[in-house]
């Protein structure tokens, strides 16, 4: 029975923390160095009993309770009719169906971990275009861009984690579920500069597959938990 | 875990008392990636006349505890928690996502009556 009693009393607590049911997670996901850093300073603020307003992130500069961190879901495109500039395709995925009805969506922003910032293995310059897919495809081919990108960049490589603002994108996939078909990446390698070694378009491209992370961070505002505006507490 | 009190002679007085739950514990470690556990501090113990009168106590209290010397039908003055802080949580769900969540008003730091 004291079992029974506290077994039931672990799923309320669940609940208050917003579960349904204990995790088990398969596998450990890399902790970004901001959700550390945001938990420290919060954990110091509470020790030092320093007065402070839950329903902001200052780090971010955003109003907010929760943050997640989800993880790329989609998949590389392999073919042979690559395009010969063209280094990657990939569809990227982001499953947001965690985010509760009542949240309010006050950041997105995707985080594309190109591998090490260094300089001692400087690989060609790279152009990355970003863009939306908007109808469901097979994906058993390689594509032309799906839509016009609407983020292309132009970066040495390797260049260390790029950020894109994907708030309008994530509000639109959260108020539409269906309309989330995840965002086609493509890389190419601008070969114009020599670097006074043949490097090998093949290799240079599996080492970018090999160390590209995608991971979109989600911030959400719980109006049951935070007062609409930044109104403190009486 | 409970941290006994620091002074034996103020026991049955209201104050707070600290209990710390260790997520090992209950196995969540598994999931949770910090803290390590969090306090469950709560406030008990009784509110004599006396007690209202120092710094920790409302008005209402020495008031209650007045009347309550008087007719003690009226109950005691009750041991309430005076200061609060909130707590963070990092922890993965079961869609490998990575989530901090801020809770406040979690953790007991002061008892008065």
């Amino acid at each position: 029975a004291l079992g029974q009693t506290f077994q039931f009393q672990e799923n309320v607590f669940l609940q208050f923390l917003g579960l349904d049911k204990v995790p088990s997670p398969q596998k450990f996901q890399p902790v970004p160095y901001i959700l550390k850093k945001i938990f420290q300073d919060r954990e110091a603020a509470a020790t030092t009993g320093g007065s402070q307003d839950l329903c902001s992130i200052k780090n971010l500069g955003v109003r907010g309770n929760v943050l997640r961190l989800l993880p790329d879901q989609g998949f590389y495109l392999y073919s042979k009719d690559l395009p010969q500039a063209s280094c990657l395709q990939k569809l990227l995925y982001f499953n947001l169906a965690a985010i509760r009805d009542k949240e309010q969506l006050t950041m997105a922003q995707l985080g594309l971990d190109l591998g090490s910032n260094t300089y001692y293995n400087l690989g060609p310059e790279l152009e990355l275009a970003l863009s939306l897919v908007q109808e469901p495809r097979v994906w058993g081919q390689s594509i032309s861009t799906p839509g016009k990108p609407f983020a292309l960049q132009s970066v040495p490589w390797p260049q260390g984690v790029l950020r894109f603002n994907l708030l309008d994108v994530a509000k639109d996939w959260n108020n539409n579920p269906q309309k989330n078909l995840g965002l086609f990446l493509e890389i190419l390698v601008k070969g114009d500069r020599d670097f006074g070694v043949n490097f090998q378009l093949e290799d240079t491209c599996a080492r970018l597959r090999h160390s590209l992370h995608a991971s979109l961070l989600v911030v959400t505002l719980n109006p049951e938990q935070c007062h609409p505006s930044s109104r403190k507490r009486r | 875990s409970a941290i006994p009190a620091p002074n034996a002679s103020c026991k049955n007085l209201c104050h707070r008392h600290q209990l710390f739950i260790n997520f090992r514990d209950l196995g969540w470690h598994k999931w949770i990636i910090a803290p390590k556990g969090f306090m469950a501090n709560y406030c008990h113990g009784d509110c004599p006349f006396s007690l209202t009168t120092s710094l920790n106590s409302s008005n209402y209290a020495f008031m209650q505890a007045l009347m309550h010397a008087v007719d003690p039908q009226i109950p005691q003055a009750v041991c309430i928690p005076t200061k609060l802080s909130p707590i963070s949580m990092l922890y993965q769900d079961n869609d490998d996502n990575v989530i901090l969540r801020h809770y406040e008003d979690m953790v007991v730091d002061e008892c008065g009556c």
